[in-house]
C-alpha cells in the first residue's frame, strides 16, 4: 500500500 | 462549511471544482502501432490519471473524513471504473473514437494490435454511445463519478473495515448526499416525474456496465503485465494488485 497511502496522506497542493 | 449542510447545488459545485485537469500523453505514439507501444502509452496515461484521481477523491466533500483504510479500499476497488467513465465523457462527442487524452485518440480498429483489447474498446464505445443517446449532462457525469468512488465494492470488506462502523456510516451518508445531488441535477431538466425516474435508472444501470468492462480491463492489464508485454509503475501495480 505504500504509494497510495503516501499520496493520500500528503497534503494536497 | 461541513459537507452535511451543503445543498445539492453546492455539493455539485464542490464536485465540479474537484475535477482533474485535462491530461496529455506528451509524446507521439509511433505508427504503425505495436502491442508494446500501445500498452505503454495507455498505462502511462493511466498512471498520470491515477495521481490526479487521488487528488480528486480528496476534494470530494467528506472523503478525507473516512478512515485511511476506507479511503484506500474505495480507490483500489473503483479506479479503473473512474478512468473508464472519464474516457466515456471525453469521447461522448466523438462517435466511434476513444479519446484517451487530447493527444491520444483511437478508433476500434487501432485496438487490433493489442491482443484482447478490441472487445474492451467495443464495450467502452457501446457505453459511450448510450451516454450520448441519453445526452449525459456534465453535472450528472460528475455525480456518477463520485458515486462510483463511494459505492465501490462494499460487500467484500475486510473484518477490520466491517468493524469501522463510523466510516461505514459516513460513507453511506456521503453516497446519499451525492444521490440527492444527482436527483436534483435530473430534476432541473424539465422532465415529467416519470421520465426523471427512468433517467435516474438508466444512468445508474450504466454503472454496472462500467463495472463489467473495468473487470475485463483489470484482467487484461494483469495478463499483459504477467506476460511482460508492458511494465507498470509502482502505483499502477499496487492498484492492480489490491483492486482485483
Amino acid at each position: 500500500h505504500t504509494k497510495l497511502l503516501q499520496l493520500l496522506t500528503t497534503k494536497s497542493e | 462549511v461541513h459537507h452535511s449542510s451543503l445543498t445539492p447545488e453546492q455539493l455539485i459545485s464542490c464536485i465540479m471544482h474537484a475535477e482533474p485537469p485535462e491530461i496529455y500523453l506528451m509524446e507521439d505514439l509511433k505508427r504503425p502501432f505495436t502491442e508494446a507501444r500501445m500498452m505503454m502509452s495507455l498505462t502511462k496515461l493511466a498512471n498520470k490519471e491515477l495521481f490526479f484521481m487521488i487528488s480528486w477523491a480528496k476534494k470530494i466533500p467528506g472523503f478525507v473524513e473516512l478512515s485511511l483504510t476506507y479511503q484506500m479500499h474505495q480507490l483500489e476497488s473503483c479506479w479503473l471504473d473512474v478512468l473508464m467513465l472519464g474516457l466515456m465523457w471525453r469521447s461522448i462527442d466523438h462517435p466511434g473514437k476513444l479519446i484517451f487524452s487530447a493527444d491520444l485518440k483511437l478508433n476500434r480498429e487501432e485496438g487490433n494490435c493489442v491482443k484482447g483489447i478490441v472487445i474492451i474498446f467495443d464495450k467502452l464505445l457501446a457505453a459511450t454511445t448510450r451516454f450520448r443517446e441519453l445526452n449525459l449532462q456534465r453535472e450528472e457525469y460528475v455525480c456518477l463519478k463520485a458515486m462510483i468512488l463511494l459505492n465501490s465494492n462494499i460487500c467484500s470488506t475486510s473484518p477490520e473495515m466491517a468493524e469501522d462502523l463510523e466510516s461505514r456510516g459516513k460513507l453511506q451518508l456521503l453516497l446519499d448526499s451525492v444521490t440527492d445531488a444527482l436527483v436534483w441535477a435530473i430534476s432541473k431538466q424539465g422532465l415529467s416525474f416519470q421520465l426523471q425516474s427512468a433517467r435516474l435508472a438508466h444512468l445508474l444501470m450504466l454503472l454496472s456496465d462500467i463495472r463489467h468492462v473495468s473487470g475485463k480491463g483489470m484482467k487484461h492489464l494483469s495478463d499483459m503485465k504477467n506476460n511482460n508485454i508492458v511494465q507498470v509503475s509502482d502505483l499502477l501495480l499496487e492498484m492492480l494488485t489490491n483492486g482485483s
